[in-house]
C-alpha cells in the first residue's frame, strides 16, 4: 500500500494492481 | 490524384480504419502501466476540484464505499451544475461549501438537468462498440468496467476518452494518410448559427450557453464575427478553484485570464483541410476540437472529435 | 494544411489584450499555477514511536473499527493477520465473500524509524468457508483494490485521529 501525506483533511492511498497483462496504479482519495 | 481516385481511396481507408476499431478492444488502448485516480463520494466537491487541478485531470470515476460500487464519473458538467445552482440560490453558500460528491445528483434535480449518462463497457469488448456507446451517451468518455473475480464487485479498470481513441487510431492506422478529401465536402462540420459570445459577455451567461447548447465550448468573436478565443467547459474548474464563487460576475474575457500559461491555444482550420492533417495534429497535440474559419478568420463552423469519430464509424 | 493555433487565444497574448483594454479586474486575476505540488508517496505509514506502542495503537484502532485478528504467535509479534467484515449496503448473498483479510506488518527501516505495511490477503465468507477458490495469485487478474483501499483509509484515519 502506498500512502500520501494527509493534506487539507484528505488522504490518498494507492496500490499497483495487475489487470491481465497491464499494471494499474489504483489511487483512492478519501476525506479524513 | 483525380478527385474520384481520392474519393475511392478515402472510402477504402475509412472502411479499413473501421475494421481496425472492430478488431481491437478498449483494453488494447490502455498503456502497459497507467494510473487511475478515483474519488470517494464522501469527499467535499471543493476538495475534489483541488484534486483534479492538482493532478492535471478534468474528470475522475467516483466510488461509493458504503455500497462498494462505482458511482459514475465526476466531470466539468457537475461543477457547471453547482455553479448554476449557487447562482440561482446565492443564499445557499453554506450548503454549496459543504456539498459532498454524493450530493451532486440532488443538485441536478434542483436545477432540472438530466444526469449525464456515461454508460460503460467491458474492457474486452471491441473498441468499435465502446465508440458507439460513447456517442450514444453524449459523453466524451466511457468507463471500462470489469468484475472482481472473488467478490463480483465492479472494478473501474480505466476511462477511455474520444481523444485517446482518435489518438490511438492516428498512431496505429497508416490508412489515415489516404484521408485526403477536403473536410468541407464530407458534411461533418457543424455550421450555421453556432452559439457564440463576445469578450464582454458575463461568464455566467457563457456557462448557461454551455448547458443550453449541450456543448463543451463556446467560441468568442469580435464585433465583426472574427474568432478571437474560446471558453471551454473545463475552464470552469479554474473559475471556482478553492470553492470561491465570487468570480461569476467577471466577463468571459476576464475569466479566461485564469487559464494556466501552459494552455496550448485554440486550434483552427478551414474547409480545405483534410482529415489526414487533422489526425496528424491529434497525434501530436492535445486538441479537442477545430474551429473552422474562412480566409479572413471569420468563424464558419466547428469540427469536434465526436464529428470525426461519427464519420469514421458510420459514414462512407 | 491551414491548421493553426489562434494567436489571440494564447494566454500571454490574451492577457496583454485584456490589460490593453484597461479591464479593471484584469490586473487582479492570476493564472492557475502550472506547477502541481507533487504528491509525496510513502510505503505504508511511518512511525518513530516505540515498536510495541505502534502495535498497541494498531490493535486499538482495529478494535475500534470492529475488525478481528488472529492471536499472534511468539515468533511473529510484528505481524497482525486481520479479518474485517466489509459491511456495505449491497445485499450480501451468501456466496459473495464479505470478510476481507489483510496482513499488517511492522518493519524497522533504521534506528527509531519504523514502517507499517498493509497488504491485501484475500476474502472469506461469513459462513467461515474460504472464498470461492480463486485461481492462485498468478492467474487472479480481475481484482478490485477499492474495498481494500477504503478499509486502509479508515484504519489510517483511526490511527491519525487517535495519535
Amino acid at each position: 500500500l502506498a500512502t500520501s501525506s494527509i493534506k487539507h483533511n484528505t488522504l490518498c492511498v494507492a496500490s499497483i494492481v495487475r489487470y491481465k497483462r497491464k499494471y494499474a496504479t489504483q489511487m483512492l482519495y478519501a476525506p479524513l | 490524384n483525380t478527385p474520384e481516385a481520392i474519393a475511392i481511396e478515402q472510402k477504402l481507408a475509412v472502411q479499413s480504419i473501421r475494421k481496425f476499431l472492430e478488431s481491437k478492444t478498449s483494453y488494447d488502448v490502455l498503456p502497459v502501466s497507467y494510473r487511475l485516480i478515483v474519488m470517494d463520494t464522501s469527499l467535499l466537491v471543493k476538495k475534489s476540484l483541488n484534486i483534479l487541478l492538482q493532478n492535471n485531470i478534468v474528470s475522475a470515476p467516483l466510488w461509493d464505499s458504503r455500497t462498494s460500487r462505482f458511482a459514475g464519473l465526476l466531470t466539468s458538467s457537475d461543477f457547471i451544475n453547482v455553479i448554476q445552482y449557487y447562482f440561482s440560490n446565492p443564499d445557499k453558500f453554506e450548503l454549496v461549501d459543504k456539498l459532498q460528491l454524493d450530493g451532486l445528483r440532488d443538485v441536478e434535480r434542483a436545477i432540472g438537468v438530466r444526469p449525464l449518462d456515461t454508460g460503460s463497457i467491458h474492457p474486452f469488448k471491441p473498441l468499435y462498440d465502446a465508440c458507439c456507446k460513447m456517442l450514444e451517451s453524449r459523453s466524451r468518455r466511457i468507463p471500462l468496467i470489469d468484475q472482481d473475480e472473488e467478490t463480483r464487485r465492479e472494478i473501474v479498470v480505466s476511462v477511455l476518452t474520444q481523444y485517446r481513441i482518435l489518438k490511438f487510431v492516428a498512431l496505429n492506422c497508416r490508412e489515415t494518410r489516404y484521408l485526403k478529401r477536403p473536410i468541407g465536402e464530407l458534411g461533418i462540420i457543424t455550421e450555421g448559427d453556432l452559439l457564440r459570445c463576445d469578450m464582454h459577455t458575463p461568464v455566467i451567461d457563457v456557462i448557461q450557453l454551455l448547458t443550453q447548447g449541450g456543448v463543451s465550448s463556446i467560441p468568442i468573436v469580435d464585433e465583426h464575427g472574427k474568432l478571437v478565443n474560446v471558453y471551454e467547459a473545463v475552464d470552469v474548474l479554474g473559475l471556482i478553484k478553492g470553492g470561491i464563487y465570487n468570480d461569476l460576475s467577471l466577463s468571459v474575457g476576464e475569466a479566461l485570464m485564469r487559464r494556466s500559461d501552459d494552455f496550448e491555444g485554440v486550434y483552427t482550420c478551414t474547409q480545405n483541410d483534410k482529415l489526414v492533417t487533422i489526425m496528424d495534429t491529434i497525434r501530436k497535440s492535445r486538441v479537442h476540437r477545430f474551429f473552422v474559419v474562412n480566409e479572413e478568420g471569420y468563424l464558419t463552423g466547428v469540427l469536434t472529435l465526436s464529428d470525426i469519430l461519427k464519420y469514421i464509424l458510420f459514414e462512407e | 494544411s491551414t491548421i493553426a493555433i489562434l494567436p489571440s487565444s494564447l494566454p500571454q497574448i490574451h492577457r496583454a489584450n485584456m490589460l490593453a483594454e484597461g479591464s479593471s479586474a484584469a490586473t487582479k486575476i492570476s493564472p492557475l499555477s502550472t506547477k502541481k505540488s507533487k504528491t509525496r508517496w510513502h510505503f505504508g505509514i511511518r512511525s518513530r514511536s516505540y515498536p510495541l506502542d505502534v502495535m498497541g495503537e494498531i490493535y486499538l484502532a482495529l478494535k475500534n473499527l470492529g475488525a478481528e485478528w488472529a492471536r499472534p504467535s511468539e515468533e511473529d509479534l510484528w505481524i497482525i493477520r486481520v479479518r474485517w467484515k466489509y459491511d456495505c449496503k449491497q445485499p450480501s448473498t451468501d456466496n459473495i465473500p464479505d470478510l476481507m483479510k489483510m496482513v499488517i506488518q511492522l518493519f524497522q527501516i533504521e534506528a527509531n524509524n519504523y514502517l507499517v505495511d498493509f497488504k491485501f490477503d484475500g476474502w472469506e465468507t461469513s459462513q467461515g468457508g474460504s472464498a470461492t477458490p480463486s485461481s492462485n495469485e498468478d492467474e487472479m487478474s480481475t481484482f478490485s483494490a477499492y474495498p481494500f483501499l477504503h478499509l486502509t483509509t479508515k484504519l489510517i484515519m483511526e490511527l491519525a485521529v487517535n495519535s
